[in-house]
């Protein structure tokens, strides 16, 4: 699909919005996380927009929010 | 508090509600 761009989200209503940056990011982190991918990016989603486009097009900051998400569920759980 | 129903799952092709709870 053609890449996710700030001007694209801002056409589309708020919940819209988590959803297509939803749909990009669930893939990306069923590949890291299989079992957690959709608690993942539930939690990921609460971050704000521009932070989310930019782990889109960013691994790194990706995986690193990632870690945070896993750390804080896992304690969440306990 | 905590709530068991933290974090909310988002499912690909499902209408994202997750917000609604905030």
């Amino acid at each position: 699909p053609e890449p996710l761009t700030a001007s694209m989200l801002a056409a589309a209503p708020l919940m819209d919005q988590k959803q297509l940056l939803g749909e990009r990011l669930y893939p990306m982190i069923h590949a890291l996380h299989p079992n957690l991918a959709g608690k993942i990016t539930g939690m990921l989603l609460e971050i704000d927009n521009s932070e989310l486009l930019h782990m889109l097009e960013s691994p790194e900051s990706l995986h690193s929010k990632v870690d945070e998400a896993i750390a804080v569920l896992q304690a969440h759980q306990v | 508090g905590t709530n068991i129903n933290w974090p909310p799952e988002f499912c690909p092709g499902v209408p994202w509600k997750g917000l609604q709870n905030i």
